[in-house]
This record gives C-alpha cells, sequence and structure tokens, in this order.
C-alpha cells in the first residue's frame, strides 16, 4: 500500500529530525 | 519556509502541552501571559518568578500593555539566545510584537511563538521538550520540525 509506505516514510524523516535535535550539543556561550 | 499562520496552529497545539492558564486560542496568546508562563516551564532560572510577576495580566482588551508584555518577553527572549544558548537571532524570525498587540497579526504570532519553540528545543531541558514534540500528532510535528529547521538554518556556533 503506497499510502502506508508514505506514512513510514514520514515517520521515519521525523524521527531522524527529532533524534539529531537529541543528540546535538546544548548552546553555551563563549 | 513554514507558513506562519498555519505554524500558529501548530505551535498553539504544542504550547497546550505546557498545561498554562490561557491557552486555548490564538487569540489567548496576544497579551503575552500564557507565553510567559510557557517560558517559565522551559527555564524557570532565567524566566523567573520575578520576571514573571512584571507581565500584566489584562482586564478588557487593553492593546498598551499587551504590546509592553510582548515587548518584554522578546527582549528577555533575545537574551536568553545570547546570553545562554549562546546563538544569533537573524532579523528575519524578530517578530513585530507591536502588530500581535495591536492587530492581532497571526503571521507576527507565528514568529513569536517559533522563538519560544528555539528556545525549548535548546535549553538545559530539551530531550524532555523534543520527547513531548515527538508524541505530537504527526502533522503537527512536521510543522514543528520545519520551524526549528529554519531557526536553525542560519545559526551561528
Amino acid at each position: 500500500d503506497p499510502n502506508m509506505k508514505g506514512a513510514a516514510a514520514n515517520e521515519g524523516v521525523l524521527a531522524n529530525f527529532f533524534n539529531s535535535l537529541l543528540s546535538k550539543k546544548t548552546g553555551s556561550p563563549g | 519556509s513554514v507558513d506562519k499562520a498555519e505554524l500558529c496552529d501548530s505551535l498553539l497545539v504544542w504550547l497546550q502541552m505546557f498545561q498554562v492558564p490561557s491557552c486555548t486560542s490564538k487569540r489567548d496568546l496576544t497579551n503575552g501571559v500564557a507565553i510567559a508562563h510557557v517560558l517559565h516551564k522551559i527555564d524557570p532560572s532565567w524566566f523567573n518568578e520575578t520576571w514573571l510577576g512584571r507581565i500584566k495580566e489584562e482586564s478588557g482588551d487593553n492593546w498598551r500593555l499587551k504590546v509592553s508584555n510582548l515587548k518584554k518577553i522578546l527582549q528577555s527572549m533575545m537574551e536568553y539566545y545570547h546570553d545562554v544558548l549562546g546563538q544569533q537571532v537573524e532579523d528575519e524570525h524578530v517578530p513585530d510584537v507591536s502588530l500581535i498587540g495591536e492587530m492581532g497579526d497571526v503571521v507576527e504570532l507565528g514568529r513569536l511563538v517559533q522563538l519560544v519553540l528555539g528556545c525549548a528545543v535548546s535549553c538545559e531541558k530539551k530531550h524532555e521538550h523534543i520527547q513531548q514534540i515527538m508524541t505530537l500528532e504527526e502533522s503537527v510535528q512536521h510543522v514543528v520540525m520545519t520551524a526549528i529547521q529554519e531557526l536553525l538554518s542560519k545559526e551561528t556556533v
């Protein structure tokens, strides 16, 4: 089902993005 | 680039997760009170009780008070980006708070809440906030993701 594939891909994009954001170092001054 | 009016709708859903008072509609956000409470939850050491006390609840539709509140919020957020997060906010992301207070402009309101989102996903407690975002409906997550990408695209580290 192409719709289900699309939804799964979408979920993957979101998970990748937010996980990469989680692993990003928190900014600090200086 | 993300449609700021659509952004406003999606970010309202996100803001509601903080369970602060007066956060049921975009109009509620225009006096700054709910936004200030959210910022207090994001980083209570910076947006502290004293600071929160300077954000006045309005009686009636007092646009001057709204603008005054929103200016205080924007100023503190800009200092937070600079002093705490070590990030520079591009001019294009800085909202015209007068338009929010006077006209309830959703495009400028979207910009303002986008900056609140930026604080949440970059602060010390960002894990908590990002994990909370990941529980939102996918369509909302998409808008949130685009808004964060837009903010980070010109980030200076």
